[in-house]
């Protein structure tokens, strides 16, 4: 086998009664990362080529939870986190807590090939991305109608869980010495 | 989160993940995407792309598993993947794509669907939503 190329948009409860014309928009997305990856193997391009760009084509996509189209943080805010990594020089680059670059899958690649490090996070990957060319957006950018409502649901279901359990409730079970079962570590 | 991993026409392996993390998440909490060995991982066996719930994904450093398990026991990826998927991670944790340095592809979870697809230069194209 010359090449050989797989993807993925998250996996989890997916509702199977999802409008035919949704599950046809998902399946012909993926059909497209697909032939952003297959060109690129075809004409011998790299796998770290492939990587990156189908991962940038997913991230542009709102209909993925990376990029535009990316949960909503408790806060409001949009963190986003990003890695890559070769398997023959077994090299890596990773980015975490990222509110302004607009993909970061290649930042983390910058961080693999152009950095001593594997990985930046927050502020740090922030700083990093302004000494490199990477394209940069603001918050707005990431926001979709979706997940902002998905997000206040979770805060919802946050206030009305504290209001039941109250504080007492939600300290953590007791340590295994005290016959706890939860783990700690 | 989405994924992607690719073997070359040099025989090259690589692997690739990007997450908006979890909706609600809360004050710097980090998953498994950005650490290397647990939602993100390629060898020279192996190139691993991983998707679910975060915390349990690093928590069995699942890429790292998959390429260890390949290599040290020895076992094919199909081998490895339901070693993860089945004996070490729980039910609804998690989803995974692979490919190994022949181009066996692997797409698998123990959740009710993944978004997912995959493509060879001997043809074979798929794309899928559930199980």
């Amino acid at each position: 086998k010359d090449w050989a190329l797989v993807i993925h948009g998250g996996a989890g409860v997916i509702s199977q009664d999802m409008a035919d014309s949704v599950r046809q928009a998902y399946r012909a997305d993926l059909g497209e990362a697909l032939s952003v990856g297959e060109e690129i193997l075809k004409g011998g391009g790299s796998s770290l080529d492939a990587v990156e760009q189908v991962i940038t084509f997913l991230e542009d996509n709102p209909r993925f939870n990376a990029g535009k189209g990316a949960v909503f943080t408790h806060d409001g805010g949009h963190e986003l986190d990003a890695a890559i990594m070769a398997g023959d020089s077994r090299t890596a680059g990773a980015v975490t807590g990222i509110r302004t670059v607009k993909n970061p899958i290649s930042l983390a690649r910058m961080v693999m090939e152009h950095s001593e490090h594997v990985m930046f996070a927050g502020e740090g990957a922030e700083r990093y991305a302004d000494e490199r060319d990477v394209e940069r957006v603001n918050q707005d950018y990431f926001y979709t109608e979706r997940r902002y409502r998905a997000w206040r649901r979770a805060i919802k279901e946050d206030e009305a869980q504290s209001s039941v359990l109250g504080d007492k409730d939600r300290s953590p079970a007791p340590a295994p010495s005290e016959g706890g079962d939860r783990k700690f570590g | 989160t989405v994924g992607c991993v690719a073997l070359d026409k040099e025989g090259k392996l690589a692997a690739g993940t990007s997450t908006g993390g979890m909706t609600n998440k809360k004050y710097g909490r980090v998953g498994d995407v950005p650490v290397i060995g647990a939602g993100t991982y390629a060898s020279d066996v192996v190139a691993v792309s991983m998707t679910g719930w975060g915390e349990r994904i690093m928590e069995a450093v699942s890429g790292h598993t998959v390429s260890a398990y390949m290599k040290h026991k020895p076992a094919s990826l199909e081998e490895a993947a339901d070693y993860l998927l089945r004996e070490v991670l729980e039910p609804g944790e998690a989803g995974m794509i692979a490919v190994d340095r022949y181009g066996n592809m692997l797409m698998d979870m123990n959740t009710p669907g993944m978004f997912r697809g995959m493509s060879d230069s001997e043809d074979h194209r798929e794309v899928a939503i559930w199980k």
